[in-house]
């Protein structure tokens, strides 16, 4: 299993340098095993450099760096072992506008071997969707669903429109 | 493999029955705050057998049978119904369609099924062994749980990797 | 000391539930002093109900509603005791548009007595400013501070538009 | 009593000379990620004392001070002044205007200044003691911390109280 555990490591070292650069558009990244002599013990330090930015610790990150690297990481253990499907909850709460359009792009990437549940508030995630569900509580602490539609121009204004129950 | 259907009944704010239709793609889930959104993948989470009240935002297992609002009673049990496709046949089962159903009773008690048939907690684990699915697959990210991914200790981060492996 | 605590514990009991039912446009709350006997050791239970739901244990909140929650308790301490200048970075993430705007709109309440610096993403909370500074980093890793204007129409579209440095 | 100015030199992302000027009201700060936007907010925390390099996203004291970029080398020290409008009288000193300032070097040394007289740190703290400013004050929220307000234990909540009292 050792012999598992490296050839994973690599992959997924590899795997993240491509979707840290994607969504950075640019940078570099290492992935360090603190102790590598006990595999069943050994730590994972990650190391990352935002295109133009000097190597930084971590904790130094900006909330936004900090969302879009844990992103690129979840992506790159995706691409060494997909799994059937993915969902995430307001993960691009923290980007700004640019960032959200290129988690979009990602997730609309790996949709071909994944199928995604986004939850969101984020129009640009609304807009890399299939398909929209609306969840309202037009009773008090009942939620129903509902069929929704964008409106307005694309990346534009208009919220999600709830269109029918 | 994807999720096709959920069926929710009695689940935290879902009192009345509710169908969730999916495709293979990527759906995006919108809706105002407190409607019910994070509460269907709290939904996902309990029917792949998490048990961790915590993880489903409680602090008793009762807490996700829905515990009425200003017109409503409470209800006496929750159920969630997932139908996963299976014409890959990713699962060690024959069907091209298997159907997970978990319920809790406010008496304690719950019940699992496959395909309509009880069964253990421990079967569920087992049929998701190794697929990339389940409460620990890194395929989920709960709200506000993203950073958690990259702010875990350098020795939390293995098990991330040997899931992968 | 014993009387100033339990005055003020009092006061921003009250005042919680003024800002509470301003930011959720209703509902009730309850400030319960866990241990009245020792005031030196005592915590402080919070219990909330948003407009329409029944009373929940705080956990079950949604992350909007835990954001809301807290903004009210901050503003309702600050209603006791101004504090000469308030800094809140990003904040209102994860609200939804509606209640972005009651934020920004309590926030140009409470301007009166004391001076807002807020970090955010969001179109309303930019509107509700006097002021508007931008941080860009057209040098990378080099922070630069540019004058910024709102462009397009209210609530509308438009990114904040960046003058000159 | 408010902010009147901020000015920043070698802290952080601020690597040039940079002024903020403020008025009594509102003012947001708005762009991309990483731009420095939080390093903002971390000056006028370290400015008012901060000691702890957590509150700073740090592990050391001297990441505070500009660590170079793609082209720029280190510099040897960091540097912020706050200019507060004391008109109002608030602060137990003669002047209408106060600035305080902080300076950090490399070699781990640091200096604070009143109205541009050596001080110690203590001074900083007893100026602002009981004026609602000031590190430990619930005024100043950054990123991602709102949820603290809430999630401490209710032992935890009662500081924020005293604090008010
Ligand atoms: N067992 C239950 N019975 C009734 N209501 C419940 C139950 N469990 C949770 N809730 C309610 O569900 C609501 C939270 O829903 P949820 O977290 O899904 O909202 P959301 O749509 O994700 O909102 P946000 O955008 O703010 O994250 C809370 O108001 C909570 O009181
Ligand atoms: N001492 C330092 N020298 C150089 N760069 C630094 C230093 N300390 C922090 N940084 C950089 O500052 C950036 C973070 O800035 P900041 O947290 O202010 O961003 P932000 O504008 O708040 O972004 P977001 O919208 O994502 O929260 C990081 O890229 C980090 O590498
Ligand atoms: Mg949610
Ligand atoms: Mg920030």
């Amino acid at each position: 299993t050792h012999d598992l555990f490296i050839h994973a490591f690599r992959a997924v070292a590899d795997a993240f340098e491509i979707t840290f650069s994607r969504l950075f558009g640019g940078g570099k990244t290492q992935l360090i095993l603190t102790d590598p002599d006990d595999l069943l013990e050994t730590g994972i330090e990650i190391i990352v450099q935002p295109p133009g930015k000097n190597l930084q610790n971590m904790t130094l990150l900006s909330g936004g760096e900090k969302a879009l690297t844990a992103t690129a990481l979840l992506f790159a253990l995706m691409k060494v072992k997909p799994s059937p499907f993915c969902i995430m909850d307001e993960v691009d709460a923290p980007l700004d506008e640019p960032n959200v359009e290129r988690f979009a792009e990602i997730v609309r990437d790996f949709s071909l071997d994944t199928q995604f549940i986004i939850i969101t508030h984020n129009r640009a995630s609304m807009e890399a969707a299939d398909n929209l569900y609306g969840v309202t509580m037009q009773e008090p602490g009942i939620s129903k669903l509902v069929s929704v539609k964008l409106t307005g121009v694309p990346s534009g204004d208009g919220e999600a429109v709830i269109l029918a129950a | 493999m994807y999720l096709k259907r959920l069926e929710l009944q009695g689940f935290k704010t879902f009192a009345d029955r509710t169908e969730l239709d999916l495709t293979s793609g990527i759906t995006a889930i919108v809706g105002p705050n407190g409607a019910g959104k994070s509460n269907i993948l709290d939904a996902i989470l309990w029917a792949l057998g998490e048990q961790n009240v915590r993880s489903l935002r409680g602090s008793r297992s009762q807490d996700v049978i829905f515990s009425g609002s200003d017109k409503r009673r409470p209800v006496g049990m929750a159920e969630v119904t997932m139908t996963i496709d299976n014409s890959s046949g990713r699962l060690p089962l024959e069907f091209s369609e298997v159907t997970i159903t978990r319920r809790a009773f406010r008496s304690g008690d719950s019940e699992y099924f496959i395909n309509k048939t009880p069964c253990r907690l421990r079967d569920i684990y087992e049929l998701f062994m190794d697929t990339g699915v389940g409460r620990e697959a890194y395929s989920i990210v709960s709200q506000g749980e993203l950073d958690a991914v990259l702010s875990a200790r350098p020795e939390d981060r293995r098990s991330l990797f040997e899931e992968a492996a």
